[in-house]
């Protein structure tokens, strides 16, 4: 319906004002109606601005850049409806060692009412798990399942 | 609807049984190149009633059961079972009397499918109905494949219409 | 036809002049997310006479030029010159008698293009012969871009094709 | 022309025989002209065989094994055809450490006939390499470069 989703796009874009300076330490990001008298067929424009840098054209942003912007705009739809669980496979492969710290802490709220499952190749981003899922592949083409269970020492790491 | 077990067996590199149990939380899941960490996520999404192959990186649906190894010969027949809590209200009204809901899929080699819903035979289309309007549908923004993280923020207006759609 | 030395000035994020002296073997870039490591190569294809805008992640040539940020207003040109070694043949036979071979790439706002060979007005058409038969003309096997290793994997029968015939 | 064509073709797959199990610790990869009786046209199929696994469909291979098959692939065209210089941009993303380890030893090899620029986020490729450039951004929107130059000590790292 019309008012509704005018009305998600709104608290999304409300969640998204808060989530992309949080993953990017500051600059904004904004969702734009392209045709806001259509509301049941618009398209979704997104502006970005990093900071310190100019507004400017998405497919100019790094690698990095544009992986974070999604994860910034996928986690603001997270946090306003979110789904019993998410699946997201080596979603922080082009990320920097800084932003793969933000990413992670900012995935720690959405774990808190979402289940998730995070395939990664990155040390830190298997440091701010719950729990550790080791698939190997001993007798060569058949995986097999070890499970790693964290007991965490309470901050003491 | 949270997760709660996965049992994978024939499905693509896993040929022998595998059960996962998954806690609460964030789980992350770990093993070198090509080990089945993605295979993984396949199995999820066709238990839930994927349908198209390119999303599961296959050419024809027979692509998805086990087709030998290291000695081993193919399979049959691919089975994946997942149970979910049904503890928010995502459920279909006609299962509120459940406090787990079991989907099983199964697909032999002959082409033949079958679909069980809490161990009853049912349709695919039972299948999809439990994840209507749970956010878990097909294109869901809850699901982001190995390497297409970096097309979402150059995604068409329409297409970044729909995510915010599917929340809606 | 060795790299020697990259001087990029206005272009993209390279506000101030870089100067960039190559050495042999391995060399490594590295930097945070959006840095400019990827501008880098940019700027290499395109004083080796890129025109593909698309492929320089742009969407008018005009987007390579610096275009402002941090207080500093956008600047109305962009220039990028190499210096390559000349020591293995693979010029064209003209230039036989120079050591050292200098490509220099100018845009400016308004769109006028300029280009020089050995501080000699040149055109287009002749930076590109430069790298004819060298293996590094435009689709080049010895150049793969942030994101592209996956697809090659996958390329089209014609796509693989056309590498090997670079190298024939 | 068609037997320089034909020439190229074979020493390509003749090093990609050495290349690929190299890389991947066996198996096997082999390129096949689908029309072998029209050298001038005819496209080129890639048959890859994993250690251990069967041969099987390309699209179904994982992401780090399409990396490193792509990997095999262009260096063996280099092996055969050394350009120059060659540009590669975060070609090790993909790549788990003990891949990352086998590509780089490969690397090294290309790195004596031709000059690398590898751009990388990788601790051990980094290591690898004879020379590091730093970019940095501190003034925001504005690159930099630092240069940072190795000396390496004789093999007591
Ligand atoms: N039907 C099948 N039978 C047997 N093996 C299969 C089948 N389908 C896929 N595979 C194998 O599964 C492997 C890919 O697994 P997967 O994509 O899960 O790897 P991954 O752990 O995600 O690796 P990466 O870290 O590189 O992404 C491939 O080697 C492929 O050959
Ligand atoms: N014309 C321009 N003027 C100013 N800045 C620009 C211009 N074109 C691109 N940029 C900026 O350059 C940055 C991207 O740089 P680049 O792609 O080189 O990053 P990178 O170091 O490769 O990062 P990553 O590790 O994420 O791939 C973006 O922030 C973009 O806004
Ligand atoms: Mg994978
Ligand atoms: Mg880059």
């Amino acid at each position: 319906t019309q008012e509704r989703f005018i009305e998600t796009f709104n608290l999304i874009n409300a969640k998204l004002k808060e989530v992309f300076p949080r993953l990017f330490e500051g600059g904004s990001a904004t969702l734009v109606l392209i045709e806001p008298n259509k509301p049941l067929e618009t398209g979704v424009e997104l502006m970005i601005h990093l900071p310190g840098k100019k507004l400017t054209r998405l497919s100019l942003l790094s690698g990095g850049e544009k992986a974070l912007s999604a994860i910034a705009f996928i986690f603001s739809i997270f946090l306003i409806k979110p789904a019993s669980f998410c699946l997201l496979d080596e979603i922080d492969a082009p990320l920097d060692d800084a932003n793969v710290f933000r990413f992670n802490d900012l995935l720690k709220l959405i774990g808190q009412n979402s289940q998730i499952v995070m395939i990664t190749h990155n040390k830190r981003t298997m440091e701010f798990a719950d729990t550790l899922f080791g698939i190997t592949m001993e007798q060569k083409g058949i995986s097999k399942l070890v499970s790693v269970k964290f007991e965490r020492a309470p901050e003491a790491q | 609807m949270k997760l709660k077990k996965l049992d994978i067996v024939g499905f693509k590199s896993f040929c022998d049984k595998a059960s996962i149990d998954f806690p609460p939380g964030i789980s992350a899941v770990v093993g070198p190149n090509g080990c089945g960490k993605s295979n993984i996520i396949d199995a999820l999404r066709w238990v839930m009633g994927e349908q198209s192959v390119k999303q599961l990186r296959g050419k024809s649906m027979e692509d998805v059961i086990f087709s030998g190894a290291n000695g081993k010969p193919p399979l049959n027949m691919a089975e994946v079972s997942l149970l979910l809590a049904n503890d928010n209200g995502d459920a279909p009204e006609e299962l509120r009397d459940f406090t787990e809901i079991m989907l099983t899929r199964r697909l032999y080699r002959s082409g033949e499918s079958a679909y069980f819903l809490n161990k009853q035979p049912c349709r695919l289309k039972d299948i999809h109905n439990i994840f209507m309007g749970s956010g878990l549908g097909a294109r869901s923004y809850a699901v982001i494949q190995q390497g297409n993280i970096g097309a979402i923020t150059e995604a068409s207006p329409e297409e970044r219409r729909f995510f915010i759609e599917e929340a809606a």
